[in-house]
Formats: structure tokens, C-alpha cells, sequence
């Protein structure tokens, strides 16, 4: 079971 | 806000295309037209919406105005859209519906539909359309769907790779597994069969499949499906609608160990 990352880590709030 | 398509299945096909990602949108009018942008609830999937003005007849917005909206009401009204039909969407000043206002002039019918908005608190992410990525794929979105359908069968994880070969998508399940070869082609009689690949390096990737399955509702859009990966960031799912715009599908990666 591979753990799954979530899109908020990857991009900055606006 | 007063933006005129000349044929209402356009919006429909917009809507249709993540109704089921996601629950709600804000929709951001401006004179360049709208834009929007929504996070699944699992926050794995990230939808953005573009639709220029070139994409209507006539598009009109005085004042930047933000349209919040529930997508399953908003697709129940549009189950009234067919090629024969306009569609123009009417927001006032203080904007606390949306007017849908469908016009068969052929056959001497209009429909007009009211939607309440609904205030929606959401971040926007700074998201960089021209990210660079390291692999960029321009393929046949009938050709990826198919792939895509045929794969997710089998396990719950899909996995992309791309090498100078080509691009592989491959599932290993617990009873079964396979994986589809796609090499760069060129179909000199339908263009939209065509794949090209551009790389800088390789990349190996591994999503769930279940937002696949919900990318692919996409492909009503558009032939053509633009892939683009980079190792340990979202991949970029994008459908490019013929007179500008388009929806794209940011899809966070499952962990590499």
C-alpha cells in the first residue's frame, strides 16, 4: 500500500 | 456578467467534464474571461477550469465578480443544453443567482433557468500553468480514456513511466497485471491519432486509480490529452478546448517509498 500525497503540499495558497 | 455561447453544449460538456471530482466551484469572472479552480475532497485532485472569451459569441463582465456553485444543481439545469440551443449566462450586480437563458430560435423556444449561488470559502492555490516539467506527452484522449478503462481494472494503483521507448502504463494487481506500450506516432490521415513525447529525463510515477477514472470524463472535451510529469510533483492532466481554454487535472502522486 503506497501512501498517497496530498496537491495542498505542492502548491503555495494565493 | 453576461456571456453568450452559441451552442449550449459547450458549458454542459465543461461542467459534465469534473461534476463528479469535485462538489463545488468558484467560478472568477473578469474581462479575460472565466476561471476557477477546485480541490477534491481528499485533497489529492486539483481542477482548473479556463474558459476565454473566445469561447463565446458574445462575453460581456463590467465588475470581477465571483459565482459560487453547487456543480450537481448546476448540471441538473444543464441537462437542457443541446447543439441547437444558445445558452447565456446572466449574473447581476449583486450576484445571488445565475441566470440560465437557453434559445432555440429555429423552433421558437427559450427556457430560462435560476440557480441560487452559495458563498464558498476556498483557498486558491498559486498554481503556475507553464510549470516546466520533465516529460511533456501529447496523445489521443480516445486512446488514453480506452487505457486508462482497461488498466484501472485490474488495480487500484497506475503507474506511469516514460523512457526514450515510449510512454508505459502498467497496474500490478494481486491476481493480474498488465501494461500498455505507446510509442511516438505520426497518422498522417488523423492528426488526432498522433503521440509525441518530450523529455529531459525519465520519469516513473504512480497515481490512484480512481482519479483516473474520473480524468477521463474529461475527454468529451477534446481529442487530444496533454500529460505532464515531473518526478515527486502532481502530474498535469490537460484537455485544450478548440477555441482556447480548457480543463486541467492536477493530480497529486502516491509516495515513492
Amino acid at each position: 500500500n503506497i501512501p498517497q500525497s496530498e496537491i495542498d503540499t505542492f502548491f503555495s495558497e494565493n | 456578467l453576461e456571456a453568450k455561447f452559441d451552442d449550449s453544449t459547450i458549458f454542459k460538456k465543461i461542467i459534465d467534464s469534473f461534476k463528479d471530482s469535485v462538489t463545488q466551484i468558484n467560478f472568477v469572472c473578469s474581462e479575460s474571461g472565466i476561471e476557477a479552480q477546485a480541490i477534491d475532497d481528499s485533497r489529492v485532485l486539483l481542477v482548473t477550469v479556463s474558459i476565454p472569451p473566445s469561447c463565446f459569441e458574445s462575453y460581456r463582465c463590467d465588475r470581477p465578480t465571483t459565482i459560487g456553485v453547487y456543480l450537481a444543481s448546476l448540471a441538473k439545469l444543464l441537462k437542457s443544453a443541446n447543439t441547437n440551443s444558445s445558452l447565456t449566462l446572466y449574473v447581476a450586480d449583486k450576484p445571488d443567482e445565475l441566470l440560465l437563458l437557453f434559445e432555440e430560435p429555429k423552433n421558437q423556444k427559450s427556457m430560462e433557468y435560476k440557480l441560487k449561488l452559495v458563498d464558498i470559502t476556498a483557498d486558491m492555490l498559486e498554481v503556475d500553468s507553464d510549470m516546466k516539467s520533465d516529460v511533456t506527452v501529447e496523445m489521443s484522449s480516445v486512446e488514453f480514456t480506452k487505457t486508462v478503462r482497461d488498466l484501472t481494472q485490474l488495480s487500484d494503483s497506475f503507474t506511469v513511466s516514460v523512457t526514450k521507448d515510449g510512454i508505459v502504463f502498467s497496474v500490478q494487481g494481486d491476481t493480474a497485471q498488465g501494461k500498455v506500450l505507446l510509442q511516438p506516432r505520426e497518422d498522417l490521415a488523423d492528426e488526432s491519432n498522433n503521440l509525441s513525447i518530450s523529455m529531459s529525463k525519465t520519469i516513473d510515477l504512480s497515481f490512484a486509480s480512481k482519479y483516473l477514472l474520473d480524468i477521463i470524463k474529461a475527454a468529451s472535451i477534446s481529442n487530444k490529452i496533454f500529460l505532464k510529469f515531473s518526478d515527486d510533483t502532481p502530474a498535469l492532466f490537460e484537455f485544450k478546448m478548440e477555441k482556447g481554454g480548457g480543463v486541467g487535472f492536477y493530480l497529486a502522486p502516491k509516495y515513492d517509498d
